[in-house]
């Protein structure tokens, strides 16, 4: 799991049986406390902040989930009952528990003067999501790192700052070892993108007995995160990132380099993509679907365009040929 | 491309929860995705200046103890915070 924080933004991703939508109420009681900040709707009665997400593919066990987070109706029921004005979308085939879900909330409006200022390319945004299962068995061994947790607990005390010892920290240095190995420090092409190294900083983990979660910072400000669950049987792994390739990369790279490139660790069965830009216009859109319809490796099974208000959706289902 | 610095410029890690974690129960891929934007941008930040960012990390592990999730590590640079958590 991961969660990043900006100044005025922040994104929660995280896996197994977590009750991420348990937060919501301490989370904007913290920040009214702490920050001042209070997007409550007196005349509704709920919070109206400028903008949420809240998207998960359909669940491999369901049942193991805790409370709300078995049924996408009783989620998107919770966050309606906190939230104004919230719309939900099921993205694909319902039927065959491969669709994905979707609940956003409607932009809240501002005035006609900070609306200008917002014409700004500082405001553009855009997230990439790879969702891979069915990995190659070859391909998940390295994301198993066989290494023994500590049957003692370590001398209980807070949790330190910085320290000289981290080398020493087995499932970081095994997290470190599997990104160098699989190449996923390399999804990007930042070194050639202005003639400078953009600044890259990078976070892993291995978890024992197998799994693997991974931050990447670029340039400052952009990140990609994958997480891997290497188990036979209902393997998984994703990709997100809010990196805008066509801008770090200098217009050498898109999207669907990227893709090749993650693909290529995973040799996943079955994959899902989105892409959210604030136009249609993003080249990326088009060179998308243009592997849809190229790929000697998979083949499309479905393709939805989502026209959300402020935002583009694309999504498309593969499966290996 | 990373070097192995990266292991030792963590502005906040948990050895022992890193030392002692296991994931032998986690067996559900698929993630659950949430993402606020409380402001439009950075600008837009009201008040004297405070942001997310000036939420300390022990109000962070508070609110992520309801998700279930728990503080692995913390790479920070001036325009964010990136936090590896458990599960």
């Amino acid at each position: 799991s991961s969660m990043f924080i900006y100044p005025h933004r922040m994104t929660l991703k995280t896996c197994g049986t977590t009750t991420t939508l348990f937060c919501l109420p301490r989370l904007f009681e913290i920040l009214h406390e702490l920050l001042g900040w209070d997007f409550r709707n007196e005349e509704e009665g709920k919070f109206e902040p400028f903008k949420v997400f809240y998207s998960r593919r359909a669940f491999m066990f369901p049942s193991k989930q805790k409370s709300i987070h078995r049924n996408w109706g009783d989620e998107v029921d919770y966050l309606n009952a906190f939230f104004c004005s919230g719309k939900s979308y099921v993205v694909g085939r319902f039927d065959d528990r491969k669709h994905w879900n979707l609940y956003v909330t409607d932009t809240k409006e501002q005035d006609e003067q900070v609306a200008a200022v917002e014409e700004s390319p500082a405001v553009e945004d855009e997230t990439f999501e790879i969702l891979m299962t069915g990995l190659d068995p070859e391909c998940t061994e390295q994301f198993v790192s066989h290494r023994q947790v500590s049957a003692e607990p370590q001398p209980l005390g807070q949790p330190q700052e910085r320290t000289n010892d981290d080398a020493d920290d087995d499932g970081h240095l095994l997290g470190y070892s599997m990104t160098r190995k699989t190449g996923l420090d390399n999804v990007y092409n930042t070194a050639s993108a202005n003639s400078r190294d953009a600044e890259f900083h990078h976070d892993a983990f291995a978890f024992s007995p197998c799994g693997y979660s991974s931050n990447m910072i670029v340039d400052n400000h952009y990140y990609y995160t994958l997480h891997v669950t290497p188990e036979k049987g209902w393997s998984y792994a994703s990709f997100e990132s809010n990196v805008p390739v066509s801008e770090i990369s200098n217009d050498r790279q898109d999207n669907v380099d990227v893709l090749r490139k993650v693909l290529n660790v995973f040799r996943p069965r079955e994959f899902c993509l989105t892409f959210f830009a604030k136009s249609a216009g993003n080249k990326n859109f088009d060179s998308l679907q243009q592997f849809a319809s190229k790929s000697r490796l998979y083949e499309k099974k479905e393709r939805i365009i989502y026209d959300l208000e402020d935002y583009q959706l694309l999504y498309i289902r593969f499966e290996r040929k | 491309t990373i070097s192995i610095t990266e292991l030792t410029n963590h502005s906040y890690i948990d050895h022992q929860l890193s030392a002692t974690l296991d994931s032998t129960e986690a067996f559900e891929g698929p993630e659950k995705l949430l993402e606020i934007w409380f402001f439009p941008h950075v600008g837009k930040v009201p008040g004297e200046g405070k942001t997310l960012r000036d939420v300390p990390v022990e109000t962070w592990v508070s609110i992520l103890q309801l998700v279930k999730c728990e503080v692995l590590s913390i790479k920070s640079t001036p325009e964010m915070d990136a936090f590896l958590l458990s599960e």
